[in-house]
């Protein structure tokens, strides 16, 4: 499977 | 020359909203490997108390270091350090963005 991609992650609280 | 150090500021966030009001990006074995600070909501505990802004990357949060944890990671010490009712308050240890 391909590398997970962290770069857009965004977390809103 | 003076070498530019980023200077590091204790930030102090009541929780007297419903939502604590931030948006984070960033963590461990990204580009950005402390979480930076992407949005502050009108509303939110985080816009209430003022101090915090967009831009600024979080170092710790209630004295745990955000250091080599990863997103999710990071993202939950949050959300469990607003939802506990221990305290009535998260400290934030956040940097300015260099200028």
């Amino acid at each position: 499977s391909p590398p997970k991609d962290y770069e857009d992650e965004v977390t809103f609280f | 020359s003076p070498i530019p150090v980023p200077c590091a500021v204790l930030v102090r966030v009541m929780k007297n909203a419903s939502t604590l009001g931030i948006a984070i990006e960033g963590g461990a074995n990204t580009q950005q490997p402390l979480p930076r600070i992407v949005t502050i909501q009108k509303g939110g505990s985080a816009h209430t108390c003022g101090r915090l802004k967009v831009g600024q990357v979080i170092l710790e949060v209630n004295g745990v270091s955000l250091r080599g944890r990863e997103h999710k990671e990071a993202a939950r010490i949050i959300a469990e350090a607003f939802k506990t009712k221990e305290k009535d308050h998260i400290d934030f240890l956040v940097v300015e963005p260099s200028p």
